[in-house]
């Protein structure tokens, strides 16, 4: 398993 | 102007307890509605979303919205000049780079003052869609912390699933494997010392432990925790203070090459 980014699921705003 | 006074002042303590492993300098958001915070760690896996309403506060005032970024260690060097009952007062000059913070004693005998310089930050800020979570699960905070210190010594990632039955935390590493249910149970008097299970489906991710280990360092803000979770999105861990506020932490979980 491979750690995913906060940014793959929230987008900038 | 910014002003505004905590009567609890050690409650700034405890919130930069929960914040500084994660974020080094972060953006403070001040508005006439409050003071709120978000910031990534260094890795952009974890994210907290810190928001402390202006009613929280003794006198509050705010003439226009502004951040204030401000180094987190420098901060957390300055509050250990407040004892636990002091009051705190945070006061920024529209005009001025810097904040300066006054702690008082309850019986008004000892005044401290003390001014520290503020710093642009760049930061990124993240739209956080308003999720209805698969399940969210209510325990005591300190259950939360210690579960996630004992299997912190055995593993590094924990398996978090939730059903019907209750949540389950599984880590393994070259000791064994750990496996702790926490059951529903609302038999208890007090209801800080229940545990809740909100479920619309089963969901089952995992995660890096050690964050959860920095988030559990807020278990002073709340006898209550949270944790949202859905399929293939951040788990959300959450300390409400009350009506004042709240500090959310956000966590991306692993997910399979």
């Amino acid at each position: 398993m491979s750690q995913a980014k906060l940014t793959k699921f929230f987008t900038k705003s | 102007m910014f002003e505004a006074k905590l009567i609890q002042g050690n409650l700034i303590k405890k919130i930069m307890e929960g914040l500084k492993d994660l974020v080094t300098e972060a953006n403070f958001d001040l508005s006439p509605g409050g003071v709120s915070l978000q910031a990534m760690d260094s890795s952009h896996v974890a994210l907290v979303a810190l928001m402390l309403r202006g009613d929280a506060f003794e006198n509050y005032r705010c003439d226009r919205p502004r951040s204030i970024g401000m180094n987190l260690v420098n901060l957390s060097k300055v509050l250990k000049c407040a004892g636990n009952d002091d009051t705190m007062t945070l006061k920024a000059d529209d005009t001025q780079n810097n904040i300066t913070l006054v702690f008082e004693s309850q019986a008004e005998d000892k005044y401290a003052e003390v001014q520290m310089e503020l710093m642009d930050i760049d930061s990124e800020h993240l739209g956080i869609p308003d999720n209805t979570y698969d399940a969210i699960v209510k325990m005591p905070s300190a259950q939360f912390s210690q579960i996630v210190k004992d299997l912190s010594s055995i593993g590094d990632t924990v398996t978090v699933s939730v059903t019907k039955d209750g949540i389950t935390f599984s880590t393994s590493g070259d000791v064994g494997t750990a496996h702790i249910t926490c059951k529903q149970n609302t038999s208890m008097e007090k209801e800080a010392d229940h545990t809740t299970v909100n479920l619309e489906h089963p969901v089952t991710l995992t995660f890096a432990l050690r964050y959860f280990v920095t988030f559990a360092k807020s278990t002073s803000l709340s006898h209550q925790m949270s944790i949202s979770l859905s399929k293939e999105l951040p788990v959300m861990v959450e300390y409400a203070m009350g009506d004042m506020g709240h500090i959310r932490f956000y966590l991306a979980p692993k997910i399979d090459d």
